[in-house]
């Protein structure tokens, strides 16, 4: 079982999208493939046209049983995504109280980790979609998983974002032993702006070992899969943004991951 | 002293576009502007081309001053943009601690507020940016403005996070003997794709009291003054997306806010 989580602090730069759409490519080529939303906004939850305020069995439960002291049941808190061979651990709109409640309770970090080990024969791929800020969440996504995807807008403000992520990475990698292999996916590329291809430039110059070697370009189609809760590739997989995660997750699954 | 806070949990809706440009459009207008940025990820911090990241002078000197039970002096903390009526009070990345370090303590939701009394007599506008998530940065901007600008962007999995945002507000308005008067603001809308269209009737049917009766388009051109370092309308001001937040600017000053 293959874990990839999908993070970056900065909001709005397409961790969703890549989430669901990586997600949806899996499911659609027969693999079995579990979505699990780590963000208390439960935008992953609401595309698949659940409600993450009055959620019945979600990621908060894995945290409420360390809490409690008591075994908890994976498998029963898993939902049906309407798309075959696509199952859903949605989030819950309390999980925004964690940090403050559970701060630095032992084992705090590695509840995600935990609770996908028992998944494992259940599954050949988990996608976790990370909220935009770093907490007791990422943390979890980043123990958990084994390769770390970031999403980054080729535009200026993005590459601050995108240094910050790094750095966050290395703080928790130094206190966990290592951490998790990352690559760089650029999102909402235009190639009519400059802004855009001269920041895709700035970016290759200072991280090319870990950049996926093209882009993702902007497309509506995007907001069209969403308005119809459909994975993008079951909604239009013949988009150019679908055909571009398509060839990000072939390029994905042939390489080692670059430590 | 008009105050406005721009504020959304979701992420990436423009809400560091909309604070730089009305900012922008209100100092091109001869008007006393400070732009306030409360998020530790410090968009609107970069964006003058300062690093959130070592700040010498900043919002997080304010809350340090409670925790130490010491006075500030709130001008010395203020920077400058390069535009002419424009001040900066900068972001710090440490401000990413303040919800699990100062959490409970007496006066923490008002730190803000008091800060920008002591500088009533400087400015004739203040503008803050958000950061997307709720915390003691949102609930000081809540707490010291006269009016919350919501931006959304016209895409379904938006409104969802509108709910929330509204149902964030309401909660806050309890504690505080009422919440501050807001706007709705659409964002990216783009007239060719049926999900910007339909979202937009969508909002426009549940809150239209509280709706902007026009939108911002999607324009690749706030990216451009993004990377030049310009607030758009010094940057472009004849571009649609400024042309768009000048008739904003212009209703908001019109209008008694709506409750
Ligand atoms: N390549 C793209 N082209 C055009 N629109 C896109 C693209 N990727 C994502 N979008 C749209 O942009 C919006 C933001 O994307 P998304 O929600 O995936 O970002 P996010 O990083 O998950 O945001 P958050 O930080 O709030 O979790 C959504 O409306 C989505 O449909
Ligand atoms: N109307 C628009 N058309 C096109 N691009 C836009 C528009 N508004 C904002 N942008 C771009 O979209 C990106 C996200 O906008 P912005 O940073 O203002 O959002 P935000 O809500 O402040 O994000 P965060 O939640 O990370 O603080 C930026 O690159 C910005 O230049
Ligand atoms: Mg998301
Ligand atoms: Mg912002």
């Amino acid at each position: 079982m293959k874990v990839w989580a999908v993070a970056n602090q900065k909001g709005g730069v397409g961790k969703t999208t890549t989430a669901v759409t990586l997600a949806g490519l899996l499911a659609a080529a027969g693999r079995s493939t579990l979505l699990v939303d780590l963000d208390p906004q439960g935008s992953l939850t609401a595309y698949f046209g659940f409600d993450p305020d009055g959620m019945d069995g979600s990621v908060y439960d894995l945290f409420d049983a360390l809490a409690r002291d008591s075994a908890i049941d994976v498998a029963a808190l898993l939902h049906d995504t309407g798309t075959d061979d696509l199952a859903l651990l949605p989030a819950a709109t309390a999980m925004a109280t964690l940090d403050r409640q559970l701060g630095t309770r032992a084992g705090m970090g590695l509840v995600v980790a935990r609770a996908l080990k028992g998944l494992a024969g259940r599954f050949d791929h988990v996608v976790m979609d990370c909220p935009p800020m770093l907490g007791v969440l990422m943390v979890n996504a980043l123990a958990a998983c084994d390769e770390l995807l970031i999403p980054v807008q080729t535009e200026f403000l993005a590459i601050k974002g995108l240094e910050r992520m790094l750095s966050t990475l290395q703080m928790i990698g130094r206190s966990r032993g290592g951490a998790p292999p990352h690559v760089i996916v650029p999102t909402f590329f235009d190639r009519r702006t400059r802004a855009s291809t001269d920041a895709l430039r700035l970016l290759r110059d200072r991280w090319d070992a870990h950049m996926w070697p093209r882009v993702i370009p902007v497309d509506t189609r995007f907001r069209d899969a969403s308005r119809a809760g459909l994975p993008p590739p079951a909604f239009d997989a013949a988009s150019r943004g679908c055909q571009a995660y398509a060839s990000l997750l072939r390029w994905l699954q042939s390489r080692q991951a670059a430590p």
